[in-house]
């Protein structure tokens, strides 16, 4: 771990007054590779070095911890604070129903994550769970499946329906009939690339403006997150990010680069396959687990 | 770009590097490929940067290229029943990868049976049944939350008695680090295995070409659990490069037979070297 292994880079430094730009350098070299092992984007890790010799560079060596654990507590706080510690909760529209957006590449988790929102708003509202994918064979099925498990209310497309906006206004209507106050719409996984689809989510928030516009990532993304994450912000503006599959061993830094450049904040961790395996996000976990 | 005719200098090895970590190449690897370049254009006394593109996608093309069967699709011939089993973390494809495959076979004229070995997750088999109305091709499946691979037993039984020439096995989506789902795959393979006689096993791991570092990781322990023959890089048509497949070829020589190329039916291709390199690298 990042703490042992700076020990072991700072141990010869017991005794000395303050710690030099030499010393801090060859612990940065260490975290760099840590960090891009980690899918950090590489920019972001450019950043986050210069902030990190900022802070350790001419520190007094204290008397009660080591350089190395000194150094290493630095990083951690720098990486914590970069992706927020102060939890973000789900917004709550003033004036019922709040609505919920779900977006996201294909496969990242959103129609899951759909029924674990769902399922754990449950207990202090009434929510909705909407099928607007109408794209993907059985999306539909599946969301009705999760919903009956997770004994969540659901609503879908008409046989044979094609317009999205149709199921929108369907839907609206059908929770004000029933008195939903949360309604959750799952929509197809598309490319941020894809003018044409990012326009159908476009026109989804104008027929019926989200109260939150929650991005699904999954955990293993690459070097590629800064950019999905910034065109669908830039397109959707969006309002939270839940990443996906974190019971996984992916290092998960995307995470950090997803926050860096978008400034949205991570809100959820989706952690199983269960419709229960949902925990709000955790960023001083979450640095820890990036830095291994 | 990076190599229209800037000095060979200290910055441009910098941001050399730094294309290919923003591939997914991983760090270590890349570095290592900028020596070997650094290496190569010395010999070669290479002066400018348009010199080095050259060398260095042949670098790269020859490190693909020396696994065998890169770019190599699996090729089922008929009379003799070839099983492709798709396995991988979840959401990667490998549902939409096995339809894609009954598809392009099914056209070709071959016999294809499809095997629904997610009995998992929700409309898991509804979604390849789906797949098999579109290629015509004939879904062997039982109801979720029944043993995966009883119904891999049974459509291998199905393909053998009905003289398929092709059996798709789709699996449930699994996080390799999760031991009791890999035991769980490895039970399938075992019943396939056990049961082919003289068919052919093709073990495809489906990977999105969106993957980080982690990739190398499920590439190394899908391996190690079934010794793959192959990967399927879907989601080729997103931005991403997919460059881990290089630390792949490099570290465990598993080679990439096919690119996903969107979600309908034609997108899949043969794996092409060449193409893979220009993206990576432009
Ligand atoms: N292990 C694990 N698997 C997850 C998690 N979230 C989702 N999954 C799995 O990931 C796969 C994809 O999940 P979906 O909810 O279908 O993803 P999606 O974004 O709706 O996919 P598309 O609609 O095709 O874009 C499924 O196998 C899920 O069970 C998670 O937190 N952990
Ligand atoms: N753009 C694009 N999308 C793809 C490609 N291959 C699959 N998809 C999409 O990715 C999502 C997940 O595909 P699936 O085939 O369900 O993935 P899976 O591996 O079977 O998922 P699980 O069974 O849940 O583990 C779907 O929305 C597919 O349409 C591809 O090559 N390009
Ligand atoms: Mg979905
Ligand atoms: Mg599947």
């Amino acid at each position: 771990a990042l703490r042992e292994r700076f020990e072991s880079i700072f141990d010869r430094l017991k005794g000395r007054g303050k710690l030099t730009e030499a010393d801090v350098d060859v612990a940065l070299r260490d975290v760099r590779r840590s960090l891009l092992e980690a899918d950090v984007d590489y920019k972001v890790v450019k950043a986050l070095l210069e902030s990190i010799r900022g802070r350790a560079v001419g520190k007094d060596v204290l008397e009660s911890i080591t350089p190395g654990q000194q150094v290493a507590t630095i990083v951690y706080e720098e990486l914590a604070d970069l992706m927020g510690t102060e939890p973000s909760p789900l917004a709550i529209s003033p004036k019922p129903p709040s609505i919920y957006l779900m977006v996201g590449l294909q496969g990242g988790g959103k129609t899951t994550s759909t029924v674990k929102l769902a399922r754990r708003l449950a207990g202090s509202h009434r929510p909705l769970v909407v099928a607007c994918d109408l794209r993907r064979p059985a999306a539909v099925e599946q969301l009705k499946i999760l919903a009956a498990q997770s004994r969540v209310p659901f609503y879908g497309p008409e046989h044979g329906e094609k317009d999205v906006l149709r199921v929108v206004e369907g839907a609206l209507e059908y929770a004000s009939g029933h008195l939903n106050d949360v309604i959750l719409l799952d929509t197809a996984g598309r490319l941020h690339a894809d003018e044409e689809l990012m326009e159908e989510l476009a026109a989804m928030k104008r027929a019926a403006p989200p109260t939150e516009v929650l991005l699904v990532v999954d955990a293993m993304t690459g070097q590629e997150a800064v950019k999905v994450a910034s065109a669908f912000h830039e397109r959707l503006r969006l309002t939270g990010v839940l990443l996906s599959k974190l019971d996984g061993d992916a290092r998960g830094g995307a995470a950090l680069a997803i926050r860096k450049a978008t400034g949205v904040p991570i809100k959820f961790a989706g952690v199983g396959e269960g419709t229960d395996a949902l925990e709000v996000f955790d960023a001083r976990r979450m640095a820890q687990r990036i830095l291994g | 770009g990076l190599f229209s005719g800037g000095a060979i200098d200290p910055e441009f090895w910098d941001r050399l590097e730094e294309v290919l970590i923003s591939g997914d190449v991983g760090a270590a690897l890349s570095q290592s490929l900028v020596e070997q370049l650094k290496q190569a254009a010395r010999e070669r006394r290479v002066a400018t940067t348009e010199g080095l593109y050259g060398l260095f996608a042949s670098i790269l093309a020859q490190r693909l290229s020396e696994v065998p069967l890169m770019g190599r699709p699996v090729e089922p011939e008929k009379g003799v029943l070839t099983i492709v089993l798709l396995v991988g973390v979840n959401g990667s494809g490998k549902t939409t990868t096995a339809g894609k495959l009954a598809c392009k076979w099914a056209k070709e004229g071959l016999e294809v049976i499809m095997a629904a070995s997610d009995t998992f997750r929700a409309a898991a088999a509804e979604q390849l049944k789906i797949w098999g109305e579109r290629s015509g091709v004939r879904v062997v499946a039982q109801q979720q939350g029944s043993d995966a691979a009883a119904v891999a037993f049974d459509a291998l039984a199905a393909a053998r008695s009905s003289g398929a020439d092709v059996l798709i096995v789709d699996t449930a989506g699994r996080l390799h680090s999760k031991h009791n789902l890999m035991e769980e795959l490895k039970k399938i393979a075992r019943i396939l295995d056990r049961e082919r006689g003289e068919s052919k096993l093709e073990t495809l791991l489906v990977l999105d070409s969106v993957m980080g570092q982690n990739g190398l990781a499920q590439a190394k322990t899908f391996n190690s659990a079934l010794s793959l023959s192959g990967v399927v890089l879907t989601k080729y048509d997103n931005t991403a490069k997919g460059g881990i497949i290089l630390a792949i070829a490099d570290e465990m020589k598993t080679p990439v037979r096919y690119v996903g190329l969107g979600e309908g039916e034609d997108d899949l291709r043969p794996f092409d070297v060449e193409e893979f390199v220009r993206a990576l690298l432009e």
